[in-house]
């Protein structure tokens, strides 16, 4: 899954994702990528967010809403991430996920769920103080 | 504050993320700027998760889902189990631009995107095709069925729902099992 946040200069903001899912799924089986609030989620006056993971699970916590929730309240980028996934992590503790977050600002940061096979998440950021596409990775939680 | 314009994406899947800060540099909108960098991956099929060619259903058919959302009207487009379109995030705006809807799924959702003039064609590759045939001969395993006859973490189906009373199944086959292997 491919889940991106864009924030234009004037503020102005938009998310999106794009999957092909869960291997060997159940037919009609539609997972967390296209639901609004799950997947992603963009609003001009708090920021936007995105997520990618076991979709089963991500989709009933809304991960990107609560994210962008609480960046609305003033939470940097990185402890709303992180809060989302602690959210989550208390109810299922081996799940598989990230989330991707950004205010209006343009500050962003990400979190994820550490499990032994997962203890880093890498993502792609470009902004204006960089002049190529640049990695960056978070240790989970 | 940091800097505007910012562009950030899940996973190191840089051809998009140079997509989009490409669209928003020759004026396209934030709108336009993620359409662009989320078809890239489509068409890269990016680590096998986005796109065509990839992640199988029990039949062995990929069928793909896409959002797109407007942070300023707060309009949304997506696709769920879309079948044989291949720009998923293509039809997704196209739901966003000239529906008032905000999700469609599955063949229906195909019949809209053929309406917008997206092409209608197999989403399977061979790559695809032998993952499923791998699965079939390992006895259909993983998969995301419980509580049903044949057991489910040792058989193929078809299942059915398992007699009241006999004992509980495991439910945790698939489930919080820290699979990072198969995602969305």
């Amino acid at each position: 899954t491919i889940g991106m946040i864009v924030i234009h200069k004037t503020g102005h903001t938009a998310a999106g994702t794009s999957t092909n899912g869960l291997k060997f799924k159940i037919p009609g089986r539609v997972g967390d990528s296209p639901v609004p609030g799950s997947g992603a989620y963009a609003d001009d006056t708090a920021g936007a967010a995105a997520a990618t993971g076991d979709g089963d699970t991500l989709m009933r916590f809304l991960p990107s809403y609560q994210a962008v929730e609480y960046m609305r309240r003033g939470v940097d980028p990185t402890i709303a991430c992180q809060k989302v996934i602690s959210r989550i992590q208390k109810y299922f503790p081996k799940f598989f996920g990230a989330v991707l977050c950004a205010n209006v600002t343009g500050n962003y940061g990400a979190a994820c769920n550490k499990l032994p096979t997962f203890t880093q998440f890498s993502f792609m950021v470009y902004n204006s103080l960089k002049n190529q596409p640049t990695e960056e990775k978070v240790d989970c939680i | 504050p940091g800097p505007l314009p910012l562009v950030l994406n899940t996973w190191p899947f840089r051809n998009a993320t140079e997509a989009a800060w490409r669209t928003l540099a020759s004026g396209g909108s934030p709108l336009d700027a993620v359409e662009s960098g989320c078809a890239v991956c489509e068409r890269e099929q990016c680590d096998g998760t986005v796109g065509f060619g990839g992640s199988p259903d029990e039949f062995g058919e990929t069928t793909l889902d896409a959002m797109i959302m407007d942070g300023t009207t707060m309009d949304v487009g997506a696709v769920g189990a879309l079948r044989r379109v291949k720009n998923a995030i293509g039809v997704a705006r196209k739901v966003l631009e000239y529906t008032t809807h905000t999700l469609l799924a599955g063949e229906s959702a195909t019949k809209f995107a053929e309406s917008m003039g997206f092409v209608n064609e197999d989403l399977s590759t061979n790559a695809s095709r032998a993952l499923h045939s791998a699965w079939l001969a390992r006895n259909c395993q993983p998969n995301y069925w419980r509580n049903v006859v044949p057991d489910a973490s040792t058989y193929c189906g078809p299942y059915k729902p398992k007699p009241p009373g006999v004992s509980e199944q495991d439910g945790t086959t698939c489930k919080g099992t820290g699979d990072t292997h198969s995602h969305d």
